[in-house]
């Protein structure tokens, strides 16, 4: 039985990526058939796998817009065990041009069901925004993951991203559910990450991870060299901290 | 003669919103007639400013989408010399609904343009993403400032971000400028960082200030108080560089 996950949080650079592209290689390393998709225009998921945004010709685009089958847009083997949906910058256009559309929310859903029973997991990576694309994405998986940045305003913004996934449950997929919250880039010198920590941990307790993901500096190279931190330097607290946390979330599947 | 800038960057978490508090903040204690409009549904700038956005009961909401003029929409001196229009949850739903509308673009610039003789300077804060929302922004204003955070993905959506405001020159609104890049979130432990901000400088000249603002714990701190970070603490490495980084803007009345 495939899991499908959506990596998402409206709040910006709160580590979506950074997460998706962690664990769905360290997923695929471990052996399991794992696809990656990336919605979001910036196509920062495709580069932190190593694949250029701007070199590509068929992207997760052609799926939503034009209804291209997924078969036709994925890239095969991006690392061992993994295939890629890239993003490309015409996706920032689907945000608008999906509105009219028949469907418009169920189109990743449709796309998914077509290659699913080929794949042990699927990830999706969205964009910082609650609109068409963080939607499809949410109504076309089981699991939401959120990244949790440990600071003021991303902790201000979980709200609001729990009261949609709940809209999302009634309204179009009602198998939804947040699997994972997951702390992240915590900086050990301030007050500020461990009251956001205790904080979080007191009102979602067993959501939240035991793994807290340290900030770390080796995570931010990494998208440079196109590579997940577990190919980039997994010596480092970061690949640590991903390895850990990949193994919480395979746990998990004993749960579902 | 107002000045109207926009702080916008369609990547998530670079410091839009640091940015545009602190310097709004500074020309307002500078003593300029000062307005701030949320344009973000997370309503961050809002809650930055110490405004609770779900106290609020009209918002930048109701003048896009409702076409309620700025008057009726602003909070007054929030802070001496500085109103604000804050944002609400209910603007993400703007993005979808402002689509079909007559004249969707240009809806903000025509509220601004009642009001803009009561002002001497007028900020926007964006949200991460190209849609109609930082659409709106960039066609009311005169400058854009893009705050660009170290980082390699950062450093990636640069070229979409100035492809984009090209494109609202050519259609919407030819007297748009890039008037400032300003390198945030320096983390001088880091090669990379001074990796970005050389390459940025190379490219860019003199639109980068030459004040780069430091990574500084009391920057993430101030926001849980509602305070900007010159009130917050104005002895911090963080107030420092912003009261360079606003002189940087205020001395460039003189350049344009
Ligand atoms: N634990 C960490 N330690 C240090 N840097 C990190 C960590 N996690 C992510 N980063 C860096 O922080 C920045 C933001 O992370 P990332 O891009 O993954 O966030 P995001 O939520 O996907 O952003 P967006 O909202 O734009 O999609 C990136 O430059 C990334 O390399
Ligand atoms: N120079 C800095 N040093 C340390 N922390 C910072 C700095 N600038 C911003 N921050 C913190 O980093 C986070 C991201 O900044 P901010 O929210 O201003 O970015 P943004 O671009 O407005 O994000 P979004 O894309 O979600 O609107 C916030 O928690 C903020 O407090
Ligand atoms: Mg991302
Ligand atoms: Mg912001």
């Amino acid at each position: 039985m495939v899991r499908t996950l959506a990596v998402a949080n409206q709040k910006g650079g709160v580590g979506k990526t950074t997460t998706v592209v962690s664990v769905a290689s360290n997923v695929a390393l471990a052996g399991f058939r794992t696809l990656l998709i990336d919605l979001d225009p910036q196509g920062n998921a495709t580069t932190g796998v190593g694949v250029n945004p701007r070199e590509v010709s068929t992207s997760s685009y052609n799926v939503l817009v034009q209804q291209l089958p997924l078969s036709g847009a994925r890239i095969q083997n991006v690392l061992p065990n993994m295939d890629l949906v890239p993003a490309t910058l015409d996706l920032a256009g689907a945000e608008v041009e999906l509105v009219p559309m028949f469907s418009r929310e169920l189109r990743l859903r449709s796309a998914i069901s077509l290659v699913e029973n080929e794949y042990d997991y699927i990830f999706v990576d969205c964009p910082p925004s609650l609109g068409m694309l963080t939607i499809n994405s949410l109504a076309a998986v089981n699991e939401v993951i959120v990244p949790l940045q440990c600071e003021y305003y991303a902790l201000e913004g979980l709200g609001q991203l729990l009261t949609n996934v709940q809209l999302i449950q009634e309204g179009l997929n009602p198998d939804l559910q947040v699997s994972a919250i997951v702390l992240v880039m915590f900086d050990a010198r301030t007050r500020l990450a461990e009251q956001v920590a205790q904080e979080v941990r007191e009102h979602f307790g067993e959501l939240v991870l035991t793994t807290v993901v340290p900030r770390s500096i080796r995570l931010s190279e990494a998208p440079s060299y196109g590579q997940p931190i577990e190919i980039y330097d997994p010596a480092s607290a970061g690949a640590a901290a991903y390895r850990a946390v990949t193994n919480e979330i395979l746990e998990a599947t004993k749960k579902l």
